[in-house]
C-alpha cells in the first residue's frame, strides 16, 4: 500500500482544501514558524483515528477545526481525508477491488467526528483497524511529532515495549 | 504472539546495533528485555554507548546524542517491519551539522531501498538541499495556511529566505 | 511582599508586552494574575496572540512561537530585575532565520544596554556570526571536554567545520 | 556585582581543570554533539546550590563526578569554582572588602558535597543566600537548560507565579 496524498479543509490553519501529495523518496517541509506545518502531521495522525487530543496540542477535539483569523471567521467543521493506492493488492481482502482507497475523518462543533472508508461510514475501530494492517496508524513509531524524538529514550521500559510490538 | 516477539526483538535489536554504530561511526548499542520472564509484560531497556565514552546511562547523553540514538531506534522498527510513510517532524533541529549529514544518509538509504515514503519537516538548509522535492507553507494571507511547491534549483540558492515567509 | 509583587507584575507586564510585539513584529501579549485575590497564591496566566491570529491557547502556538514567546518573557523579567548572568542553551534551536535574528537582536540589545553577561550555546550559523567571542568546546581526547577560544574572523569561515570538532 | 570565570574539574566530561572566562557582552558556545556544552551549564548550576540530580539530567548527584573514558579512569571528587567581581560593591556588606568572591562546591564518592566561600566552609543556605542576593540562582529564569524554553509556557499558572517572585 502506499500513501499518496492528504486533502485538509478546515482543520487547524487550513481553512481552505488544501492537497498535500505524498511521493515516493523525501519531501522535505519548510516555512517560517507558525505558518502550518506541524498542522499537516497532526492531520495525518486525526484521520488515522487519533483519539487524544493532547497529542494534537488541543484541551479537546474540536480545537482542530478552524476557528478563524484576524480576517476569517471560525469554521465549523473540519475534514481530511488520506488517499492510498492499493495497487500492490496489500491491504485486506475486501479492499482487492478497489485500486485506491479514501479514509476520511470529519468533525462538526457540537457533533462530535464520524469516518468513511470510500464514502461509507464507518467505526473508529474499523480505520485503524484498516491502518494497521497497512503497517501505519496515529501512534506509529514512524511519525514523529515536533520535539519528540527523544520521548522514546525518556519512556519507561514497559513503554518502549509496545513499539516493539508494532514490529511483531 | 509470544514467539512473534521475540523474534521481533532479535531483529529489532540486530538492526539497531548496526544502525547505531553506522550513526555515531562507532560504539555499540543493545536492546534487552528486562523485568518479565514472559517477553509479553517485559520491559524494553536501551543500552547506548557513543565512541571512546563509557557506558552511561540514556539520561546523561547530550541532546544531539539522544536525538541520534532514537532516530537509530526508529529505523532499526523500520527495517523489520516496514511501513508505507515515515514523518519525521524537525528531527534534525538539535544536531551539529556533521550529524545532519548522517541524518540525511539513513533517511535517503531507507526512501531509496524501501517503499516507505518519508517527510521531513525541517529549517535546516542541508537537509533542505537532500530532499527529493520541497513543499513550502506560507501564510500569505494572515492565520491561513497554503501550500506551494518549491522549485529545488531556486531553493537551494535561498534555502534561508523560504524561510523567512 | 504583597505589593512588591504587584509592583513587580505590572513591570514584568508592561515589558512582555513591549517584547513581544518587537519579537514577533506585531501582535498583542499580556500577563494576568488569576485564582486568587491574594497576589502571593495567585496563579500567573500568559496571554499571546501572534499578528493576524485569533487569541488562542498557548499549547497552540507552534514550537518556534512558543519559543519566541517564552524568550519574550525570559527578556522582561531580565528588564525587571536585571541578572548578572543570562545563559541560553540551543534557545534558537526551533527557530527559522528570521526569528533567529530578530533574537540575536534582542540579546545583543540587552548585553550592550545593561551589565548581564549572556552565554549563547548554539548550533546556528547566523547566531555564532553575531556573538562577542566564541568559545569551543572538543572532545579532541574521546570522552573527555576541553575549551578553546576560536578567532572569530576564522569562525565565519568554517562556521560548519567547528560543528564537526 | 559581575561573574567572571567558572573553573570546572572532574565534573562531568570536563576532567582535567578548565577556565571558562565570562566576559561582558555576549559569548558564543559551539561544539559537535555530545561535546560537553550543556555540562558547562550544568556546572554553573551546581555551584550556585542546585540540589536536584534531576535537573543535571542524573539519578543521582555523584552521577556530576566523571566516571571515567574509554582512556581514562573514573575520578571521585568534582570541583566547580564561580569566581565574581564584587568591584561595584553590590553584594552584601560583609563581601565590601572582597573585590573578589569566590563559592566553589566539591563533591567527593560517599561523602556528599560542600562549600566554600572565599575558602571557608558554608551551609547551601548560605551559598543560596548568595547568590539571590547577587541576582542569580540555580533557579534563575535568566538561565534556561537545553530543551526548557517553552518549559514557561507549558508550566502552570501557580509555577509561573514563582518566577514573578524573582523579580520582585
Ligand atoms: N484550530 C485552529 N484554527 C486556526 N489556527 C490554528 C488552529 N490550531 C492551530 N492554529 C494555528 O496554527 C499555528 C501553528 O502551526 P504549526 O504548529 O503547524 O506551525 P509550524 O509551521 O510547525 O511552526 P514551527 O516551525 O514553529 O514549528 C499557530 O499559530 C496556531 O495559531
Ligand atoms: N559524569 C560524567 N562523566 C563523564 N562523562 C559524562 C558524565 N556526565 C555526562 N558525561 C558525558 O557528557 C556528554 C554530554 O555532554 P553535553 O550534554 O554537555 O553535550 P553537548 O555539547 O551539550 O551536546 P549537544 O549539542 O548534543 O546538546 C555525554 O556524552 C556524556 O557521556
Ligand atoms: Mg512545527
Ligand atoms: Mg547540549
Amino acid at each position: 500500500v502506499a500513501f499518496t496524498k492528504l486533502r485538509i479543509q478546515g482543520f487547524k490553519s487550513f481553512v481552505d482544501a488544501t492537497d498535500f501529495h505524498i511521493e515516493p523518496g523525501v519531501t522535505g517541509v519548510v516555512g517560517p514558524n507558525g505558518c502550518g506545518k506541524s498542522n499537516i502531521v497532526e492531520a495525518l495522525k486525526w484521520v488515522m483515528g487519533e483519539s487524544r487530543s493532547k497529542q494534537l496540542r488541543g484541551a479537546d477535539m474540536e480545537e482542530v477545526i478552524f476557528n478563524g483569523s484576524s480576517d476569517r471567521p471560525a469554521r465549523n467543521v473540519a475534514e481530511v481525508e488520506l488517499v492510498m493506492s492499493n495497487a500492490d493488492g496489500s491491504l485486506p481482502p475486501q479492499y482487492t477491488e478497489h485500486p485506491t482507497v479514501g479514509v476520511s475523518r470529519r468533525i462538526e462543533r457540537g457533533k462530535g467526528s464520524d469516518y468513511r472508508i470510500n464514502k461509507s461510514r464507518k467505526t473508529a475501530g474499523e480505520v485503524k483497524l484498516l491502518f494497521s494492517d497497512a503497517g501505519s496508524g496515529a501512534a506509529s513509531s514512524a511519525i514523529v511529532s515536533q520535539g519528540r524524538v527523544a520521548s522514546i529514550i525518556n519512556a519507561k521500559p514497559v513503554e518502549r515495549r509496545q513499539i516493539l510490538e508494532e514490529a511483531a | 504472539g509470544r514467539l512473534r516477539l521475540a523474534d521481533a526483538f532479535k531483529k529489532v535489536n540486530e538492526a539497531f546495533q548496526e544502525t547505531f554504530t553506522r550513526l555515531f561511526n562507532g560504539g555499540t548499542a543493545q536492546l534487552e528485555l528486562i523485568d518479565g520472564d514472559d517477553p509479553l509484560n517485559a520491559g524494553l531497556e536501551i543500552y547506548a554507548q557513543p565512541p571512546g565514552k563509557k557506558l552511561t546511562s540514556l539520561a546523561l547523553m547530550s541532546g544531539g546524542e539522544q536525538s541520534m540514538t532514537a532516530t537509530a531506534l526508529i529505523f532499526s522498527l523500520l527495517q523489520t517491519n516496514p511501513a508505507p510513510i515515515c514523518v519525521l517532524d524537525e528531527v534534525d533541529a538539535p544536531l551539529d551539522d556533521h550529524n545532519v549529514a548522517r541524518f540525511c544518509d539513513l533517511v535517503g538509504e531507507w526512501a531509496r531501498k524501501s517503499n516507505t515514503r518519508i517527510v521531513v519537516v525541517t529549517h535546516h538548509p542541508v537537509t533542505m538541499s537532500r530532499v527529493d522535492r520541497l513543499f513550502g507553507v506560507t501564510m500569505a494571507e494572515r492565520g491561513v495556511s497554503s501550500l506551494l511547491s518549491i522549485d529545488l534549483d531556486e531553493a537551494l540558492v535561498h534555502a534561508s529566505t523560504a524561510e523567512a515567509g
